[in-house]
């Protein structure tokens, strides 16, 4: 599966946490989702560990290959390299912290190999 | 300044399996 970009958070949106915190985007911490996701009734925390980048269809794109939860399932995404991702214990990471901090206005650190990755699921989807 | 969900950020966080 390689879905087309998709447009990365809004830096200077305010997001209200699950039990009602309001935070800036740029702010967030790990715990923050590890937080919201046990209070929530709807999601569940869950991880993604990078396993490739490669380069993408265009100049500015890459592709990058998750390898996600438990059951390790390779997923494969292309994104804008100024995408950030939040890597658990780091924080807003993308491939090109420069330009995510130039667009963006979201300092980030760089997405390597072997980051792991903050990503949400359904409960009970599966 | 709008205020965002936290479940907003979803999209824009690591695939999962169901992706």
């Amino acid at each position: 599966a390689a879905p087309s970009p998709t447009p990365a958070p809004v830096p200077s949106s305010i997001i209200q946490l699950a039990d009602g915190e309001l935070k800036r985007v740029e702010d967030l911490k790990t715990e923050d989702f590890i937080q919201s996701a046990e209070i929530s009734s709807e999601l569940k925390i869950d991880s993604s560990t990078v396993e490739r980048i490669d380069s993408g269809q265009s100049p500015n794109a890459v592709v990058i290959q998750f390898s996600v939860g438990e059951l390790k399932a390779q997923v494969c995404v292309e994104v804008l390299v100024e995408y950030p991702f939040f890597v658990f214990g780091q924080g807003w990471s993308s491939c090109c912290p420069d330009r995510t901090t130039q667009l963006f206005e979201l300092s980030c650190a760089k997405l390597c190999v072997g980051d792991v990755c903050v990503s949400l699921t359904l409960r009970g989807l599966r | 300044v709008p205020v965002f969900p936290w479940h907003s950020l979803v999209p824009f966080l690591a695939p999962t399996q169901s992706d």
